[in-house]
């Protein structure tokens, strides 16, 4: 996925690191101390509909083209995550025990055209 | 909104960096909440000790493995009620844990060096009403034959309970004689700490909360 620039209009991934010391929450999140806090924008012009937003393939290519001459666009796309991944956390809970746990979907790795 | 088209982030006019950034820590703190199920975030009131803190999570997974089945845990004792550390009881504030939801616990603690002969351990679960000796189950008994850290494991099932999330174990040891007889047993001295940055701690494998999550990662 193409990390967004400034300049790019079209579906990306926009990263921002988020520090817990920034949040003032370093005193019960024991680890990590921040994480990456990446989501999705830009626009999906018809003939990037349905692309993987990632290493397009061959056939892909072909379908965006056909979809790209196709004068009836089927309808909305939106720039949504395609792949994300756990985040693990160590922290203090209300009773000062320490919890382990792992967030599922916590970090968008990758963002495409629904 | 980007104009005219169907969905929220398809483009649309852009933040200055400022109001970007705060957004994102808005977004931050309500993502981590959702994914803890935690509605605010905890207010710490008796944070343990940094040193007690340190070894304890030495003693969790490495990170590099995840924790395919679920959460870990580590909750410290408060001790209450002890004569001497060998009629100590433990106490555990497991509210967060959900006790009834324990995979695998084991109990760390950590034998001073005693008189020549070994330490000979049971640990009890209390009932939190009973105080009579009647409303007490045995749930593990180990000689510890050398001072240092121990881990008791612990059936989970005999630690699960619906009443109530406060868990109360009563230890009892005793010195088994080594090349002394038992009258010289020492009859005051600490065996074991019970406080400060050796106290006693569980340490808890709980099941993931939605049902058969921790079966769908395995497989």
């Amino acid at each position: 996925t193409p990390t967004c620039e400034p300049e790019t209009p079209l579906c990306c991934r926009r990263d921002h690191y988020v520090d817990f010391q920034e949040l003032g929450w370093r005193d019960w999140i024991l680890q990590p101390e921040g994480y990456q806090l990446n989501y999705c924008s830009g626009q999906c012009p018809p003939h990037l509909a349905g692309s993987p937003g990632i290493a397009a393939s061959f056939h892909s290519a072909v379908f965006s083209l056909l979809k790209a001459n196709n004068p009836w666009p089927l309808g909305t796309s939106c720039c949504v995550p395609t792949a994300r991944r756990p985040l693990s956390l160590l922290y203090l809970d209300r009773d000062g025990n320490v919890v382990k746990t792992d967030v599922p979907d916590m970090v968008v790795e990758a963002c495409g055209c629904s | 909104q980007g104009a005219g088209s169907g969905c929220p982030n398809c483009g649309g006019p852009t933040l200055a960096p400022q109001a970007e950034r705060a957004l994102v820590l808005e977004l931050a703190k309500q993502q981590i909440l959702e994914g803890l199920h935690l509605t605010s975030r905890p207010r710490i009131t008796h944070p343990p000790p940094q040193a007690a803190l340190a070894r304890a999570l030495r003693r969790l997974q490495p990170r590099s493995v995840p924790t395919a089945d679920g959460d870990e845990v580590i909750s410290f004792a408060t001790v209450a009620d002890s004569t001497s550390a060998c009629s100590s009881v433990l106490t555990f504030d497991l509210s967060t844990a959900q006790p009834h939801q324990l995979s695998r616990a084991r109990l760390w603690l950590h034998a001073r060096p005693a008189p020549p002969g070994s330490l000979y351990l049971r640990v009890f679960r209390r009932r939190p009403s009973g105080g009579q000796r009647g409303a007490r189950t045995l749930l593990a008994e180990q000689h510890l034959p050398a001072a240092g850290w121990h881990a008791l494991a612990l059936p989970s099932g005999g630690l699960r309970a619906k009443e109530s999330a406060v868990l109360k174990l009563q230890l009892k040891c005793r010195l088994l004689p080594g090349n002394r007889t038992s009258a010289q047993q020492p009859r005051r001295q600490r065996l074991l700490d019970t406080a400060g940055d050796r106290r006693p701690f569980l340490q808890l494998q709980i099941w993931p909360r939605e049902p058969g999550a921790g079966r769908a990662r395995r497989r």
